[in-house]
């Protein structure tokens, strides 16, 4: 029977039955699409939209939702305004090598649904970087180990913040070093000079506490398991 | 067609009706959803004359002659799938991350010869 399931599993795409450890809570990306797909009637679909993911209108097959397992970086002299830096790491060597990458989207997400009545107009500065070599190697200052991808002013706590990292997966893939990424949040806009005092950045940075979890969809296509490539054998 | 005793058509090559439960297999805890699908599998045969419900192809056609003069040398066409949708299947891999992969060919929706 293991015989059997094995080559069963290989005819599914997988080398061997996964055996989860502590699975995290289905994204709700990923069961929506789900259950938008056990809704169509798949007769009426066009074959040649059948390794395509409508929702993204990228070429896949295959969409995985990774758990970022970076750490949170304390530093004993962290920036003035920095409420928060953590590494995020996102463990792509499980892609196998037939499957092409067509899409990578970084999500961060809040946790905080309502606002302190003191800092509803509070904006604030998040910046991502990639991490290089030199990084993770031990070089003192942070700043010559990474490259600045993203910056940009937000203030909506509440809500998810999605970034195209389509470019970035790719290279990690093509050069096999994936060092992960850096994420820095920081007191932004006029309000740096209002906080000048530890109290009152701790205060200013008690939003972005609420910090809840980074993940990275990633879709992919594996030209073996669609209709396409089977009609041409 | 004395040689060839009637097919009634509960005995004619159709879909029948299998649910496959991935409890059943033992995969209950790495696949999220859905927990079973209705896969359907062929069944029946294709005798002679081979009609155009039984979706035949011309190579069936042909193979039934020759099955008509010879049938210890040479079996009926088959029944199999003529026709299969896709699925999508939402699981867990090994790093616990969560995959939801579009998987062809998984539910019989026509049989034929």
């Amino acid at each position: 029977l293991s015989l059997q399931e094995s080559l069963l599993l290989k005819s599914l795409g997988l080398s061997a039955k996964p055996s989860p450890k502590s699975p995290i809570p289905v994204p709700s990306v990923l069961w929506r699409i789900f259950q938008k797909r056990k809704m169509l009637p798949a007769p009426n679909k066009d074959p040649a939209d059948a390794c395509r993911v409508e929702e993204f209108n990228v070429p896949g097959n295959i969409i995985r939702v990774f758990a970022d397992q970076g750490h949170f970086i304390h530093s004993t002299q962290p920036p003035r305004l920095l409420c928060l830096q953590k590494r995020l790491y996102f463990n792509l060597s499980v892609l196998e090598e037939d499957e092409s990458l067509t899409m990578a989207q970084l999500e961060v997400k809040f946790s905080h649904n309502s606002y302190h009545a003191s800092s509803q107009r509070q904006v604030f500065e998040l910046r991502l970087y990639r991490s290089s070599q030199m990084v993770l190697r031990g070089v003192p200052s942070p700043e010559r180990g990474r490259k600045l991808l993203v910056g940009q002013s937000f203030a909506q706590l509440h809500q998810s913040l999605l970034f195209n990292l389509t470019g970035v997966a790719k290279e990690w893939r093509t050069h096999g070093r994936n060092l992960g990424l850096i994420l820095e949040i920081s007191v932004g806009g006029g309000d740096a000079a209002s906080a000048p005092t530890s109290e009152g950045l701790r205060n200013v940075c008690a939003n972005v506490d609420a910090f809840l979890a980074a993940s990275l969809l990633v879709v992919t296509l594996n030209p073996q398991q669609c209709g396409a490539a089977r009609s041409r054998r | 067609s004395a040689q060839h005793p009637p097919v009634t058509p509960s005995n004619l090559c159709k879909p029948r009706r299998l649910y496959i439960s991935f409890s059943d297999v033992g995969w209950e805890n790495w696949i999220i959803a859905p927990q079973g699908y209705m896969a359907n599998y062929c069944l029946g045969e294709c005798p002679f004359p081979l009609t155009a419900e039984l979706n035949s192809t011309n190579h069936a056609i042909l193979q039934t002659m020759v099955h008509s003069l010879d049938p210890e040398g040479t079996p009926q066409p088959c029944c199999v799938p003529v026709r299969l949708s896709p699925i999508s299947i939402l699981y867990y891999d090994n790093n616990d991350n969560v995959v939801l992969r579009h998987y062809e060919d998984m539910v019989v929706d026509e049989c034929g010869c």
